[in-house]
């Protein structure tokens, strides 16, 4: 038995719409711990992390740790139909072939559930072991996304480069190119307008801007986004869900071949 | 050129 309640039920609407186009059928994990996923894109270049703690959940019951094979694009659909207020409630029984999504407007006046169908997933988990990075830089996310998506209008590839002058974005392409710096700025009215650079070692990597723009899909989660980067290891780019965990995506670097 | 490196080159599976 299943019975998770998330007061905020946009979280979870939020949460689909940073993960659908990612990555198609995913296994959703629920243990004590929380309700999580970890999947990869198709390629296998890139991996979505979630972890919701229970202790963010109103109500949280799950008997036995159980993992439920989900299609995102239909589990986004049925979301889509949850109010941005209502109160979202995942329910499953043990050894059923369905979930349900329970929504319940903030008054209690409109209570609709919408059952989706399982579906058995091969999934490949993989081990991410604690790394040290050589620099981590937080900043706004709309500031990221903002980046990404401007430099991708000129190429396909970024190179983040952090030096004790900042972080840069590089990209080349066709009509030219592009460098966009950020210094660290922690003279902010709001800490999460700020930019801090935590820097152990000059660190230069070089990714595909295509799947950071898609990363970036998570910008609402977040007001700040964290880019944890080491030389030789995949970047990862994590939104903070508050008060209940994280997103994070990780993403293999380019090299010269 | 630039060659996209895979994850599993990275992380092991579980």
């Amino acid at each position: 038995m299943l019975e998770l309640r998330l007061v905020q039920g946009s979280l979870l609407k939020k949460v689909l719409e940073a993960t659908k186009d990612l990555v198609t059928d995913a296994n959703f994990d629920c243990s004590a711990t929380g309700f999580s996923l970890q999947a990869m894109d198709s390629s296998h270049v890139a991996l979505v992390a979630l972890l919701l703690r229970s202790e963010g959940f109103e109500h949280y019951r799950c008997d036995r740790n159980i993992s439920m094979g989900m299609n995102l694009n239909n589990m986004s659909k049925m979301l889509k139909c949850a109010g941005n207020d209502d109160i979202i409630t995942i329910k499953g029984d043990d050894g059923s072939d369905t979930v349900t999504f329970m929504f319940e407007s903030p008054n209690q006046d409109k209570i609709s559930d919408f059952e989706m169908k399982l579906m058995d997933i091969d999934s490949e988990h993989l081990g991410i072991p604690e790394a040290e990075y050589h620099a981590i830089v937080k900043m706004p996310s709309s500031e990221f996304q903002r980046i990404c998506k401007d430099l991708s209008s000129i190429g396909d590839t970024v190179v983040i480069s952090v030096t004790k002058e900042g972080v840069k974005f590089s990209t080349r392409g066709d009509i030219g190119t592009a460098n966009i710096v950020c210094r660290q700025n922690k003279t902010v009215d709001k800490p999460e307008e700020a930019t801090i650079i935590e820097m152990n070692e000059p660190v230069s990597l070089t990714f595909a801007l295509r799947y950071l723009n898609s990363f970036t899909k998570a910008t609402p989660l977040s007001e700040s986004v964290t880019v944890s980067l080491s030389s030789e290891l995949p970047v990862v780019v994590e939104y903070k869900i508050a008060d209940m965990g994280y997103i994070r995506f990780y993403l293999a670097p380019k090299i010269e071949d | 050129t630039c060659k996209q490196q895979k994850l599993s080159a990275f992380f092991g599976c579980k």
